[in-house]
């Protein structure tokens, strides 16, 4: 399970910012999950928060009951690095790197051999829709591709948790459709997922949906048991 | 008018790409036009050459009957600083510079004193609901904040024409209607609008759609005369 307990995520300011305010929320294993709600309300703190990428101000976040939240750095990157997968909203991808090689740094830290790797990234790129952009870097490519790409990266090494910030923002109907067809394969394979999306659309179709706002989990339509 | 004949545009590379195959468009004073069409089609391409931002490989591109595709650098640079508002797909705000500076550079070449273009951005601000992030940098924004910034910056100076790249991508519904709305009344001052959106609400709700495929125009609903 991921779990956060009483977190408070506060950025120092006049006056300061409290980005996440007292947020309770436990995902079990193999869940997929929609966060919902406004520009500005922490959907996205709230996201790197789960994924270990930010430190709460107070309170707890356990992934499978290890409180990383008082880890050392580099024990965090570890946990992180193997089991869970970012798509950032702004991407994040290696400038002057092909779209393959992007890829298949998702791979990197998973001891895997570089043809398999070069393998298991082309067959991503398939996936989404870009086998004929391989060798394209990100500054040859169309916003919603190199959207894709960071799908497709974060994807690539099969993490146990998938944490998506938009991941169809930027992309049509086609390119949207692949990418949750995409997600929905992962998790009837056991990946847990949580999606935040402001396409009211994809938030309906998922099994649970957890809505932010001004920092609170105002509602959440529940966890399976 | 903004006028585009025949204009080709293509990328090197092994294939080449060929962005824009031989595209005609013209669109009068006073449209607002959606520019719809699939990921990697050549909208934003389209937008950049209209925009004057990218020279195309062939064709004409008239601003006004001017013909930019044959101008030197600097003479359509100072075209496009007076009459052209952008709202880039990828935002592109200065970083360490606060929301209120960053619109402010976009009254910087009309000669505005500097407590006028303050005044001007916080109002610009304000409209797309950002009066209580004035002084945030954008790296102490969310996604949906960036994008407003972007928008009230790319307006700020009433350009004769704004082309807007996904200006509503990684926003919720509230924030969306309030750049509709602004866009909206641009265009009844007579501002010259075109949009690229992916939200096919947005693009049914503009009084023009223009259907990119594959580098070409596939559909055209029509100019007004
Ligand atoms: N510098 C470049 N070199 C090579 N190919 C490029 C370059 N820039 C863009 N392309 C390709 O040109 C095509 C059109 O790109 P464009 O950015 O116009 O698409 P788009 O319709 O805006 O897509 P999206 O909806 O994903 O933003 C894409 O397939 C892209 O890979
Ligand atoms: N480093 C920071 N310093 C101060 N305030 C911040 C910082 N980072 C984010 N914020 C503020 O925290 C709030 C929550 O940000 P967050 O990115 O989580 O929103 P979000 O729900 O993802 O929004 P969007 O839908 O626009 O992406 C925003 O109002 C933002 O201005
Ligand atoms: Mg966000
Ligand atoms: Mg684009």
């Amino acid at each position: 399970a991921l779990e956060l307990r009483d977190v408070v995520k506060e950025y120092p300011g006049q006056p300061p910012v409290r980005a996440l305010d007292d947020v309770s929320l436990r995902i079990e294993h193999g869940e997929l999950v929609a966060v919902v709600g406004p520009s500005g309300s922490g959907k996205s703190t709230l996201l790197n928060v789960m994924g270990t990428l930010d430190r709460p101000t107070a309170g707890v976040v356990e992934v499978d009951g290890v409180d990383t939240a008082r880890m050392p750095d580099d024990a965090v990157a570890g946990v992180r690095a193997r089991r869970i997968g970012f798509v950032f909203q702004q991407f994040f991808l290696l400038p002057g790197m092909s779209a393959v090689d992007n890829v298949a740094n998702g791979l990197l830290y998973q001891g895997v051999r570089p043809a398999e790797r070069r393998r298991r990234s082309i067959e991503a790129l398939e996936r989404v829709g870009l086998g004929h952009r391989i060798e394209h870097p990100p500054n040859h490519l169309s916003g919603g591709e190199r959207q894709r790409v960071a799908v497709a990266r974060a994807l690539v090494h099969r993490p146990a948790f998938v944490l998506a910030d938009e991941p169809t923002g930027n992309l049509d109907s086609k390119s949207t459709d692949a990418v949750m067809r995409l997600i929905g394969d992962l998790h009837d394979d056991g990946t847990t997922i949580v999606v935040i999306t402001h396409d009211t659309a994809i938030a309906a179709s998922l099994p649970r949906q957890v809505t932010v706002f001004d920092g609170r989990l105002q509602h959440d339509s529940g966890t399976p048991r």
